[in-house]
């Protein structure tokens, strides 16, 4: 899902 | 975490130490656009809603709490301070950015990967990021020449997102499933946005000038 690797960005 | 996004994040970082650096010791904001320090203030307040919700790491959130306070304390002192406000060029820093806070909002309900308030909202941080350093160009070619500190806080505010491109790229190869068409396309409008700007600075670097 995007929250598990585009929220780790800043 | 990479090292693209590493230099990235520094870079930005960067930026936002130079402009404070500019304004608290020298207490001036002269070729400093005030809108485009609200828009980014924005940018950060619709990005990091997530700061207390969803722990990623302590360099995140670490990272976002120093991008919030800087940039609203940079609005701060440019719009309350008086030394530093009788420094800001209010007669030429006059693009309308509410207007383009509105399309922004239209464009991440249209466009978004999750229809929820959060996902939306940051969508929408990254359509505005993309387009917010627009004031901030447009009073430069007013004021024409800026010190060396304003241009190297434009210049570092450009490169941070570049240098995330190069991440995303790393990561869209090393990473199955890694695509966010939506942060990638923002991403590089955004960057290229300041394309007229490197080359000037450069030019400046070449020749030794001032920016012009």
């Amino acid at each position: 899902s995007s929250l598990s690797n585009s929220k780790d960005e800043l | 975490m990479n090292i693209f996004r590493l230099a990235g994040d520094m870079t930005h970082l960067a930026s936002v130490l130079v402009l404070l650096l500019k304004i608290h010791t020298i207490k001036s904001c002269a070729g400093v656009s005030l809108r485009t320090q609200e828009l980014y203030a924005i940018v950060f307040a619709t990005r990091y809603l997530d700061i207390f919700t969803s722990f990623v790491s302590v360099y995140n959130t670490f990272m976002k709490l120093v991008f919030l306070g800087s940039s609203f304390s940079i609005v701060w002192y440019m719009r309350y301070h008086k030394a530093v406000h009788r420094t800001y060029d209010r007669e030429q820093d006059t693009f309308r950015h509410w207007f383009l806070v509105l399309p922004c909002l239209v464009l991440a309900l249209l466009i978004h990967e999750k229809f929820t308030f959060l996902e939306v909202l940051w969508t929408f941080s990254l359509y505005l990021e993309a387009v917010a350093i627009l004031p901030q160009l447009v009073l430069l070619q007013r004021t024409r020449n800026i010190d060396n500190l304003t241009g190297q806080y434009i210049f570092l505010l450009g490169g941070y997102r570049g240098l995330y491109i190069l991440n995303w790229i790393y990561r869209y190869f090393t990473e199955p499933h890694f695509v966010h068409w939506i942060t990638w396309i923002a991403g590089l409008v955004q960057t290229l946005l300041y394309a007229d700007f490197f080359y000037y600075y450069f030019l400046r670097f070449i020749g030794g000038r001032g920016v012009e």
